[in-house]
């Protein structure tokens, strides 16, 4: 009968896109905002 | 009616290079920035621990119930992403603002005793990431070319 | 083996410093130009950037000498996993931004053409090495200095940048292309790095988005195309190895962030897919056929009553970016096809008809499925062509009784089991959203189960659609409302044939299936 598609991780009902935090074909979970990059003001990169 | 059809000599020795690939298979931090200041490798949760993230969890308003010292947590450890825009974003709804210079979130205690056009001057709080703790600063210029 | 003498050393000397230069250095981008302002100095001294030829030979060396590093650093005797990473991501990354800041910075400002060149060269180079690893290596081949290579170049190149952003059609382009001569057929050591690739958000979010009037959708549709072609024979086996289930489970995960996405790129490309994949992977085939314009609000198939050739939809034709005429081989029967359309003669045409699409007598592969789909399509869209010029829409009726009826005709009776199921799943292909390629096909398989000379056939035609039903969701809707079509209307007499009675379990089965359809 095949793969239950709702179980592989991914909210299929989101209003939104699904790509931006894509976490990638072998991961069951989305990105955190953590996981996320993003364009900081170059102040931010302190370390 | 179709049925199966065997592998040909080719497809098993493709079979065999996806094998030995199978048992290094790509992690997340293969292609995550390298950052010597917080290493990130990932740990198994016992599995009571909540396994998956809500889809809130990467909002504002998520953010602004965490309190401070998370969000100085997640501004300084998680550089370079959404989380730490987020922390940014937060702090900044809460009178937090960040000085360039020192690298650090002040916040007014009071209202300024002078402010003109280049700087204001009276007493803030600020976190003082070094210390890991919030301190008070007494009679301290905030130059307004350091504020981001 | 025609390196100039010194070369080598040359390269290490570089490549040494410059990593130890990447390692010290801050973010602030004035010490990041000074820096390589300093080592491009350097460069020209040791005479690097004399000809484009030591330029070639340098990156290659330097490939080279990273690819090393990765074996070296991994045999180091207890050194744990994180730590060899790091060591040997300093290297990379050190490596990828000398490359980024050169791709920016070479030729005159604006003027791409320099830029480009370069990072085509150093990517091809890249490649190569990796493909010489993977075949000297076998199964050692350790695929994480590449993928992170590849990986962070891109990153590195998608960065916020003026200059970078005005070559963004072209440095994804030469991705997208390096990634399709890498595909998992050519370098299977490296399928699970590349499926990674692929399927990156950003990845994604700059083929299938940024890049203006959909102009990347081809070369990743080529991707896509490279992907189901290498699983295909693994999943025509019924026993999968874990390494397959991983790998198809990831393609299965990409296809529903495309299908929740960017479901007008599913659409445009589905005939070629289908090409690729193979028959038995129905779940899989059902996710691109699901696919439908964003901006379409489709119609409930449980409707009762409900008028499909009434809708305006019906008469409107589906985007197919695929060219599946150029399939129709040889041109002599290509030549031979458009005549019978036009004339219904030769009669003998018919009778050849099963020659030309049988190329073995090997169970299982007797039929170029290709030929087979593009011939189906073709054959349908000249008949859809042919009734819309008589202002008609296509039904049942006036589908019959046509030179493409003859045709499909033909092959529901000539055809064996095993080539019969192959037509009937070229026509099945074309039941997707509401447009007119659903709607005739929908009343060709239709017409071809009323018309049946034998139950053989009728029941051959339920198991096709049945099977494409009873998997797990999606289901297409054309392929719904064709169901609900032939078990609802009495002219089909679906509930009197042996076939549905055949078995208790049969019987309960069909009987479900009313009941969620009805």
């Amino acid at each position: 009968l095949g793969t239950d598609l709702t179980a592989l991780g991914l909210n299929l009902n989101s209003q939104e896109s699904l790509h931006p935090t894509f976490a990638g074909p072998f991961v069951d979970q989305p990105c955190r905002a953590q996981d996320v990059e993003f364009n900081v003001p170059p102040e931010y990169l302190i370390n | 009616p179709l049925g199966p059809t065997p592998l040909q000599k080719e497809h098993q020795v493709q079979f065999q290079m996806m094998e030995a690939a199978f048992y290094h298979l790509p992690q997340p931090v293969d292609t995550e920035k390298l950052q010597t200041y917080f290493h990130r490798s990932p740990v198994q949760t016992p599995a009571h621990f909540p396994q998956s993230q809500l889809p809130i969890y990467d909002t504002v308003e998520f953010y602004q119930r965490l309190s401070t010292e998370t969000l100085f947590f997640v501004f300084y450890y998680m550089e370079g992403s959404k989380a730490q825009y987020l922390a940014a974003k937060a702090l900044k709804k809460q009178s937090w603002r960040f000085h360039t210079k020192y690298m650090m979130w002040f916040q007014r205690h009071e209202e300024p005793k002078i402010i003109n056009d280049d700087y204001e001057q009276g007493t803030y709080i600020y976190f003082d990431y070094e210390k890991w703790s919030q301190r008070k600063k007494e009679g301290f210029t905030f130059e307004y070319k350091y504020l981001e | 083996t025609d390196d100039p003498p010194g070369l080598q050393e040359k390269t290490e000397f570089l490549l040494n410093d410059w990593v130890a230069l990447y390692s010290q250095q801050t973010q602030q981008t004035t010490r990041d130009a000074r820096n390589f302002g300093a080592f491009v100095q350097k460069m020209h001294t040791y005479g690097i950037l004399k000809t484009d030829d030591l330029i070639t030979r340098f990156f290659r060396q330097a490939t080279q000498i990273c690819t090393e590093v990765v074996y070296r650093v991994f045999a180091e005797p207890s050194l744990p996993v994180n730590q060899a990473k790091n060591k040997i991501f300093q290297w990379i990354d050190a490596f990828v931004h000398l490359i980024a800041m050169l791709v920016r910075h070479s030729g005159e400002a604006g003027n791409p053409t320099t830029k480009i060149n370069l990072l085509n060269k150093v990517l091809g180079i890249v490649l190569g090495t990796l493909l010489k690893d993977h075949e000297m290596r076998g199964v050692g081949f350790q695929q994480v200095g590449f993928h992170r290579f590849f990986m962070m170049l891109f990153m590195e190149l998608c960065s916020a940048d003026a200059i970078l952003e005005s070559l963004m059609h072209s440095i994804v382009s030469a991705f997208g292309y390096t990634y399709h001569l890498l595909n998992p057929s050519v370098a299977p050591g490296f399928c699970f790095a590349w499926l990674e690739l692929i399927s990156h958000r950003v990845f994604l979010g700059r083929i299938l988005v940024q890049i203006p009037n959909q102009k990347g959708w081809p070369l990743y549709a080529q991707l896509l195309q490279d992907l189901f072609k290498y699983l295909a024979p693994f999943l025509r086996n019924t026993e999968l190895g874990k390494p397959v289930q991983l790998l198809y489970r990831g393609t299965l995960r990409v296809l529903l962030v495309l299908l929740h996405d960017f479901p007008e790129f599913l659409c445009d490309y589905h005939f070629g897919f289908c090409d690729v994949i193979p028959p038995n992977c129905v779940q899989m085939r059902n996710i691109i056929l699901s696919a439908f314009p964003r901006n379409m609000r489709l119609p409930d198939p449980f409707t009762p009553n409900l008028k499909v050739d009434m809708l305006s939809d019906s008469s409107n034709a589906p985007k197919v970016s695929s060219s599946f005429t150029v399939n129709i081989q040889p041109p002599n029967f290509k030549k031979d096809l458009d005549s019978y359309l036009k004339a219904r003669a030769p009669v003998t045409f018919l009778s050849e008809l099963r020659g030309h699409l049988q190329v073995t007598s090997e169970p299982g592969t007797r039929y170029n499925m290709t030929l087979m789909n593009a011939l189906v399509m073709y054959v349908g869209t000249q008949a859809i062509a042919l009734i819309r010029n008589k202002n008609f829409m296509p039904n049942t009726s006036n589908i019959a009784h046509s030179a493409h009826m003859d045709i499909f005709q033909n092959l529901a009776v000539d055809l064996d089991t095993e080539g019969r199921y192959l037509f009937l799943n070229a026509i099945a292909n074309q039941l997707r959203y509401p447009n007119s390629h659903t709607h005739y096909f929908s009343c060709a398989v239709l017409h071809l189960f009323a018309e049946a000379n034998s139950e053989a056939i009728q029941e051959q035609i339920t198991r096709v659609l049945l099977e494409r039903l009873i998997v797990n969701r999606p289901h297409p809707w054309g392929l719904l409302i064709t169901f609900i079509e032939l078990i609802k209307n009495p002219i089909y007499k679906f509930w009197e044939h042996d076939f549905v009675h055949c078995a208790p379990e049969i019987t309960k089965l069909f009987e479900s299936v009313a009941r969620s359809c009805l």
